[in-house]
């Protein structure tokens, strides 16, 4: 289950703390997977007081300040986010899978869904398996809207270092041409790192979605084989 | 091959950090975890209470618990506005209760409401619940410890270990407790505010919260 809580000392209106909160969600909290699974009890609350200067008026949607308030708030929440896929039971690596290019941003971010929710990725994640099949066939049975946004011939897939190594990128599938001489040896390199990024480059359009994941391990299994007992 | 294990509460764990004025936090062993670890927590607003909002998105899931329900009908009764607490438990996820888990939802709002200095028609907190689905919350337990966070002049406190503690009272599986504190300045007027975020959450983590 997820719980948080963003607090601040911001006089905030209820319509500009829910508008706020709803924008930070989307691309914060509702970004992330640990396991794919969905609790009962997921909330996300916020509470202002405005004790920073209580003769300051309240902030609303139409305020000059809102649309910065609001990028901060995502913000707090996109690190709040994070440090959950790091704690993702038993997790040894954190994950950033982002849909670039797209022809719409919901497929977009179907895609990051469908990768950051497979289990095979992420037990190959854990696992140091570069194994870009896996990513493949889950953007393959992604629950698109339409297929505008996929084109089989167009798709680039990477993984993407976070550290300062070189060469940053190394592309495992290039226009739908999978790269059979791939480098396994920066490939291990690569995956050995704790923070990676899976990039897939849809090449039908400009939207970008963003999801974070984990891996998959055997700590997993046992925290979760006897958990309610 | 595998990852090595890595500290994580070492690396994630903020060992100082300033808080949003005019809030204070509170958390105790009420008994509801086995290991009488911190299990109940409050964050209450005590600046004017005029001032107070609050907003809240929820699971979409279509079985939902009762503090969900329950907070979600504070939220709609109020507008987000006067609501100057939430109290949380951990342990018990009040989840699949029935209208048992209702009333039992329902009446932690009105206590901590009364404590709060409602009359009996104002809800003045949300609430939530994590851990095990499917139990009944231990109300016992969770009404003593409402009685003692509030009775204890000395339970809340607005300084960074109050503020971890709650953090921790929130955790299940949690290898390290989360917290994020941010300063920024207004544009307009240079004046500084501050964000603070608090999450728990280890597994059965696909949130798809509206």
């Amino acid at each position: 289950t997820l719980l948080s809580y963003l607090i601040t000392d911001l006089p905030l209106s209820s319509s500009a703390a829910t508008s706020s909160l709803k924008y930070a969600v989307d691309r914060s909290f509702n970004c992330i997977s640990v396991d794919g699974d969905m609790s009962t009890n997921d909330t996300l609350c916020m509470l202002s007081n405005g004790a920073i200067d209580n003769q300051m008026e309240d902030i609303t949607e139409d305020s000059e300040l809102y649309d910065e308030i609001k990028l901060n708030i995502t913000s707090v929440a996109q690190d709040l986010a994070k440090l959950v896929v790091r704690d993702g039971e038993g997790s040894t690596k954190f994950v950033t899978v982002k849909v670039i290019n797209s022809e719409n941003y919901a497929d977009a971010r179907t895609i990051a869904e469908s990768i950051s929710n497979s289990m095979l990725v992420k037990t190959a994640l854990y696992g140091q398996d570069a194994n870009w099949g896996r990513i493949l066939c889950a953007i393959g049975y992604a629950k698109l809207n339409d297929m505008r946004a996929l084109d089989a011939d167009k798709i680039s897939v990477s993984f993407v270092t976070t550290d300062n190594s070189e060469p940053k990128e190394l592309k495992l599938v290039i226009n739908g041409v999978p790269q059979l001489n791939l480098d396994e040896e920066r490939a291990s390199q690569m995956l050995a790192l704790e923070d990676l990024e899976v990039l897939v480059d849809l090449n039908t359009g400009t939207e970008t979605a963003q999801f974070w994941t984990c891996d998959l391990t055997h700590e997993y299994v046992t925290i979760n084989g006897d958990y309610r007992t | 091959q595998k990852a090595k294990p890595l500290d994580k509460y070492a690396r994630f764990v903020p060992t100082h950090a300033t808080f949003p004025l005019g809030f204070e936090t509170a958390s105790i062993s009420a008994g509801i975890k086995k290991n009488n670890a911190l299990d109940l927590g409050v964050i209450r607003n005590v600046n004017d209470p005029k001032r107070a909002r609050a907003a809240a998105v929820f699971t979409t899931n279509k079985f939902q618990a009762a503090p969900v329900t329950v907070s979600r009908n504070v939220l709609q009764h109020t507008k987000g506005e006067g609501v100057i607490a939430t109290i949380v438990n951990s342990g018990c996820a009040n989840s699949v209760t029935g209208d048992q888990g209702q009333e039992d939802a329902e009446k932690t709002v009105d206590l901590v409401s009364k404590h709060l200095g409602s009359d009996s028609s104002e809800n003045l907190s949300l609430v939530m619940s994590t851990g095990v689905i499917g139990q009944r919350l231990p109300m016992d337990k969770l009404e003593n410890g409402i009685e003692k966070i509030f009775n204890d002049k000395k339970a809340f406190g607005s300084d960074f270990n109050s503020w971890l503690n709650f953090a921790k009272s929130i955790c299940t599986t949690d290898t390290f407790p989360k917290i994020i504190s941010k300063q920024f300045k207004l544009s307009t007027t240079g004046q500084t505010y501050t964000i603070t975020g608090i999450a728990k959450g280890a597994g059965m983590i696909c949130p798809n919260m509206a």
